[in-house]
């Protein structure tokens, strides 16, 4: 980045272009851009490497408030409830995060709550059985809430940690299955005090501005409590969760790097902001 | 929309019957900011807002049009062009079956457009055959198969332990002997910058002889989707696109991007869940998409 060794418009409209590729989008870009402006101005920058750093310190300063620690403190069952449109990666991601948690010593109950897609029981399945949870299951086109509600009094039944509750995928601007999360939302709400201690909603990282509409929808059916980014593995470097975290204002609490049952990692916004201008 | 921020551009401008080069720099910056917003890719638009200056500056600016109108009709036409040309319809093999592969990045929507272009064919009086060649992802080849059995169309399955290459290889001699129409390979997710699956993907196609190599792509995809689309293209030489999940609010300017890097058409479109959600796809109608 920079050839001319200057800080110019040149250099400025280079920083553009990276951050734009990186799927920040415009209106976040130019933001940034300009409070960068002023702060290059203002502290009378000459290198451009400063410039880097203070648009990076800023990008982390948005990213990283807020803990990215899961709820896991407080009498069990914890209610996790996993939230997100087609194919972004909630079955993997909670096989990866029952995993991740037995590693904590924790018990883990798996809700097949995705009575919809075809095989979407089977493959939770077959992560639970890889991460050695247990799951609680009903029939294909069984009443997704119905799951979670057994899921949950099975868990306190069975003194378990923490339950996870997997969701159909769903584009957030139909109405009726928008309407379905919120209902699976009360019915755990009445069920445990305080559940759903977390919801979390799954980003693919290959996705752009639609995201924003995403966490938009999303926020509004189920109180989102973190994002995960997932296939952050690829080439797409996940900028979009910069908007989304200005829309939501909840932190990112793990990254999917990858499809086996290790690749989950608590995130980290230095590196990941380290990334974007890789 | 594009055309009511274009009359506010133009507002401040006394555009008078042509379009002066100041009209035009003003108005290709609305129109690169309602792309990229769209999600096409940042390159793409630079070359687009390019074709668009040279096609629009001293253009007449017609009787029933404001300038703004006449800029987005010249913008509308250039993109449709783009995403048009060749009819894209599905080839068929000079001597059945013609074999079908779905490609693709994880969770694009491959098994579930398999099953849908198996049922368009069924309902074309055609004998497809199903391919359960994802051997990796849990539970794949039962998704595969569970969608068959309600469609009442048979899937070719060797198990999860048997390499793609011979699947591909068992499931095209399978239909070759039972006059099977088209053999419809549906395939694991993997990423572009995967060499050891991106070449197992090649001797797939080889091994096939497949007639079409679609890219399935995610509508929603950004940026990413010009790396994708080459790098799909350049290693196995891909004869089409589909979109799936256009049935959401997504712009769609990966459509663009993608079509502008590989020179593909865009086969079909998917527009839901359900099977019978494929649809042919229209380059007038995504142009007003991703143009808002
Ligand atoms: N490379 C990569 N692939 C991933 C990652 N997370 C999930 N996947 C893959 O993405 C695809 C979709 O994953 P699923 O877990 O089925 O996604 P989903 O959101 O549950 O999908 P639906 O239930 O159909 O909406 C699978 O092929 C996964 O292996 C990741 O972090 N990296
Ligand atoms: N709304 C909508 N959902 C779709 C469409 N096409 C596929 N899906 C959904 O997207 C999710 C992923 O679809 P799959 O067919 O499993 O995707 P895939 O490419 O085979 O995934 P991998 O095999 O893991 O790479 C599923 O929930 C599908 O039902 C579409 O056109 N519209
Ligand atoms: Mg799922
Ligand atoms: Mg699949």
């Amino acid at each position: 980045i920079n050839r001319s060794g200057k800080i110019d418009e040149e250099f400025y409209e280079e920083l553009e272009e990276i951050l734009i590729s990186a799927d920040v989008g415009v209106k976040t870009t130019t933001e940034l851009l300009e409070n960068v402006r002023e702060e290059v101005l203002k502290k009378r920058v000459k290198e451009p490497a400063k410039v880097l750093d203070i648009i990076k310190k800023n990008i982390q300063e948005i990213l990283g408030e807020g803990t990215s620690a899961l709820n896991l403190e407080g009498v069990p069952p914890r209610v996790f409830l996993v939230v997100g449109v087609n194919g972004v990666g909630k079955t993997t991601t909670i096989g990866k995060l029952a995993y991740f948690l037995k590693q904590k010593g924790k018990t883990v109950l798996l809700a097949a709550g995705d009575t919809f897609r075809a095989a979407a029981i089977e493959q939770l399945e077959e992560w639970s059985r890889r991460a050695g949870a247990q799951i609680i299951k009903h029939q294909e086109g069984a009443d997704a809430a119905a799951v979670a509600f057994d899921a949950v009094r099975a868990a306190k039944s069975r003194m378990i940690d923490v339950v996870i509750i997997d969701t159909a995928g769903r584009l957030q601007t139909k109405k009726n299955l928008m309407a379905e999360v919120s209902k699976i939302q009360r019915v755990v709400e009445k069920e445990v005090q305080g559940a759903p201690h977390e919801v979390l909603l799954i980003l693919d990282a290959t996705t752009g501005q639609n995201a924003v509409s995403q966490a938009r929808l999303f926020g509004e059916a189920v109180n989102v409590t973190g994002l995960v980014l997932s296939k952050l593995d690829g080439t797409a470097k996940g900028g979009i969760v910069i908007a989304v975290r200005g829309e939501l204002n909840v932190p990112v609490k793990f990254i999917g790097i990858g499809e086996q049952i290790g690749d989950l990692r608590v995130f980290n916004s230095e590196e990941f902001v380290k990334a974007l201008f890789g | 929309s594009l055309t009511e921020k274009l009359q506010q551009a133009f507002k401040k401008l006394r555009g008078k019957g042509i379009l002066s080069e100041k009209d035009v720099s003003e108005a290709v910056r609305e129109v690169r900011l309602a792309l990229l917003e769209a999600d096409v890719n940042y390159k793409v638009v630079k070359e687009f807002i390019g074709k668009i200056r040279e096609r629009a500056v001293g253009q007449e600016v017609m009787k029933s049009l404001t300038p703004a109108q006449q800029v987005v009709k010249i913008v509308s036409e250039e993109m449709t062009e783009l995403m048009g040309g060749a009819k894209s319809s599905l080839v068929v093999a000079d001597k059945p079956p013609t074999v079908i592969m779905l490609v693709g990045l994880q969770g694009a929507g491959k098994t579930t457009t398999a099953a849908k272009l198996a049922r368009y064919f069924r309902n074309l009086g055609r004998r497809p055959l199903l391919v359960a060649a994802d051997v990796y992802r849990p539970a794949a080849v039962q998704q595969l198969q569970s969608l068959g059995e309600k469609l009442k169309l048979p899937v070719f399955s060797m198990g999860e332990k048997v390499e793609p290459v011979n699947i591909v290889q068992g499931a095209v001699k399978r239909a070759q002997k039972e006059g099977y129409d088209q053999v419809i390979v549906d395939t694991a997710g993997r990423l572009h910058i995967n060499e050891q699956l991106m070449e197992e993907l090649k001797r797939m196609k080889e091994t096939a002889e497949a007639h079409e190599t679609l890219l399935v792509v995610d509508a929603m995809t950004g940026q990413d989707a010009v790396k994708v689309a080459e790098a799909f293209h350049e290693k196995l030489g891909l004869t089409g696109v589909i979109l799936t999940k256009l049935d959401g609010d997504t712009r769609g300017g990966a459509a663009l991007s993608v079509k502008a890097v590989t020179g593909c058409p865009i086969k079909f479109i998917g527009m839901g869940e359900k099977l019978e959600a494929l649809e042919p796809f229209y380059p007038e109608r995504m142009t007003s998409r991703i143009l808002g």
